[in-house]
């Protein structure tokens, strides 16, 4: 799957 | 944001406060695994590479620069400033056995073959691992001080408290990351060991000892 974007976890 | 992921966070920022204070009040690092620290840099530095390119708000930016800047701080305070108190022989766990793996893996397993993305799954990986030379440490050491196990508590929590925060991300936002998730899990399996004698012992006021 396309990366999660933007990542919003430290 | 969730409470379970403020929660995680702020668990992750007490370790770190933790430990800080512990070497900086005892003038000492003895007891902690400098090897673990190098480890939690690594991650930190390829984890955050986006730090000036991606904004998500101020709370996540403030947070990215603390646990970077203490990071790297811990690790001069350990290989610098009090390396007389560094306790070489007890920090011997062999870290490219963390570092080639996890690199290999985060090369294979990955959302997207490109830079940034393998660069934060690697850190997701090692991550995982990166506590392990620290707990290598303590076995070998045969016990650990109380404010170096209320530390590890924190830093081990923190993850566990991140899987609460991804139960609740699944069913309420349909959102979930399969790689954070399962190295998540794994990382705070490898503290279940530690969190039973911190549980049965360093609460009830006694040292962690644990059986030789």
């Amino acid at each position: 799957s396309k990366a999660q974007e933007p990542k919003d976890e430290l | 944001m969730n409470i379970f992921r403020l929660a995680g966070d702020l668990s992750h920022l007490a370790a770190i406060i933790i430990l800080l204070i512990k070497i900086w009040k005892t003038r000492s690092c003895a007891g902690i695994s400098g090897r673990s620290q190098v480890l939690f840099a690594i991650v930190f530095i390829t984890r955050y590479l986006d730090l000036f390119t991606n904004f998500i708000s101020a709370y996540n930016t403030a947070m990215k620069v603390f646990f970077l800047g203490s990071s790297i701080g811990t690790v001069y305070l350990m290989y610098l400033k009090f390396k007389a108190t560094y306790d070489h022989n007890h920090d011997t766990f062999r870290i490219e056995f963390l570092l080639l793996p996890t690199a290999l893996l985060s090369l294979v397993l990955n959302h997207e073959f490109s830079v940034m993305e393998i660069l934060w799954t690697f850190s997701i990986y090692l991550e995982s691992v990166a506590i392990l030379p620290q707990l290598f440490m303590v076995s070998k050491t045969g016990e650990a001080e109380s404010i170096t196990s209320h530390y590890l508590f924190a830093l081990g929590s923190y993850r566990g408290l991140y899987i609460l925060n991804w139960i609740y991300r699944y069913y309420f936002e349909g959102f979930y990351d399969i790689i954070a998730i399962v190295a998540g899990c794994v990382q705070t399996i490898l503290y279940c060991d530690f969190f039973y004698l911190y549980i049965t012992k360093v609460l009830k006021g006694k040292k962690l000892q644990l059986p030789a």
